[in-house]
C-alpha cells in the first residue's frame, strides 16, 4: 500500500489534487 | 434485456469519458484540421519553444522558475510529465465511473491503474497527433515531430515510437465512443501482475470487451475486422509502454532530472 500512496489517495478521494 | 444492458454500459462509459477527459478526439481533430478560429501556436525550434513557454505553458514550467535555466530537453521532459500526471488523474476518475470498478478490491484497482494508465494514455495521445506533430497545452500549441526528433538523445527517442503507433492506430478511424470502450477495456484487464481477485475483474472485462465488439460492428459496419485489429493494438500498446518505461529508467539514471512521485509509483517494479 505504501508503494502506491498517491494512486490510493486518488482512488479514495476525488477532490485531492495531485501537486505538479 | 441483455442488449439493453449492453447499450446502457456503452453509454455510461462514453459519458464518463466525455466528462473526465479534457481533450478528446473530436476536439483534437477540429483543431488539427484547422476548423477553429484560434489555430494552435506551432513549436518547431528553440525560439518558438521559448515563446510558447512564456505564454502557453507558463504555469507548468515557470511556477518555481526552477527549470528556466535548464536545457530545452529537460524542460520538455518536465512538461510531458505534467501532462502525464494530469491524464493519470483523469484516467483514475474515468475508471471510478466505469460500472463495477469501484467495488473491486482497492489493491486491485491500484494494480489495474498502475499497468493500464500508460497504455490508455498512449492510445488517447494518438487522437492529438497527426503525421507532422502533436497538440499540446490543451490544444493551444502544436509541437512538430521533426523538432521532437531533433532533440538530443535520449530525449529524441521519446516520442517517435508514439507517432509511429499513432499513425497506424489513427488509420482505424475510431471515434470517441469507440475509444471510450477501448480505454475501459485497457484498464479492466484480468492479466495484470499481482491481481488478487482475478475472476471478479475477468467478469467486468468480458462484459466491456463484448460491448466493445458489438459497438464496433454497429458503428463501423464496413470494417468487420476492426475488433480483432483492436485486440492486436492492446498487445502493441503493452510493448510501447515496456519500451517507454525502459527509456524513462535510462533518463532517470543518466540525466539530472526529477521524476514526479506519482509517475515513480507507476514505473517502480512495473516490468
Amino acid at each position: 500500500k505504501e508503494k502506491h500512496k498517491i494512486l490510493h489517495r486518488l482512488l479514495q478521494n476525488s477532490t485531492s489534487p495531485v501537486e505538479l | 434485456p441483455q442488449l439493453a444492458d449492453q447499450k446502457t454500459l456503452a453509454r455510461q462509459i462514453y459519458e464518463a469519458y466525455l466528462k473526465n477527459f479534457n481533450m478528446n478526439k473530436a476536439k483534437a481533430r477540429t483543431i488539427l484540421t484547422g476548423k477553429t478560429s484560434n489555430p494552435p501556436f506551432v513549436v518547431h525550434d528553440m525560439e518558438t519553444l521559448q515563446l510558447a513557454e512564456q505564454t502557453l505553458v507558463a504555469k507548468m514550467v515557470g511556477s518555481a522558475g526552477a527549470l528556466k535555466d535548464r536545457e530545452a530537453e529537460v524542460r520538455i521532459f518536465h512538461c510531458c510529465q505534467c501532462t502525464s500526471v494530469e491524464t493519470v488523474t483523469e484516467l483514475t476518475e474515468f475508471a471510478k465511473s466505469v460500472p463495477g470498478f469501484s467495488s473491486l478490491d482497492l489493491n486491485d484497482q491500484v494494480t489495474l491503474l498502475k499497468y493500464g494508465v500508460y497504455e490508455a494514455l498512449f492510445a488517447m495521445l494518438a487522437s492529438s497527433m497527426n503525421k507532422d506533430g502533436l497538440l499540446v497545452a490543451y490544444g493551444s500549441g502544436f509541437i512538430t515531430r521533426e523538432f521532437l526528433k531533433s532533440l538530443r538523445r535520449p530525449f529524441s527517442d521519446m516520442m517517435e515510437p508514439k507517432f509511429q503507433f499513432a499513425m497506424k492506430f489513427n488509420a482505424l478511424e475510431l471515434d470517441d465512443s469507440d475509444l471510450a470502450l477501448f480505454v475501459a477495456a485497457i484498464i479492466c484487464c484480468g492479466d495484470r501482475p499481482g491481481l488478487v481477485n482475478v475472476s471478479h475483474i475477468e467478469v467486468m472485462q468480458e462484459s466491456i470487451v463484448r460491448v466493445l465488439q458489438l459497438h464496433l460492428l454497429a458503428n463501423h459496419p464496413d470494417d468487420t475486422f476492426l475488433f480483432p485489429k483492436l485486440l492486436q493494438k492492446l498487445a502493441d500498446l503493452r510493448q510501447l509502454v515496456t519500451e517507454h518505461a525502459q527509456l524513462v529508467q535510462e533518463i532517470k539514471k543518466t540525466e539530472d532530472t526529477s521524476l514526479h512521485p506519482l509517475l515513480q509509483e507507476i514505473y517502480r517494479d512495473m516490468y
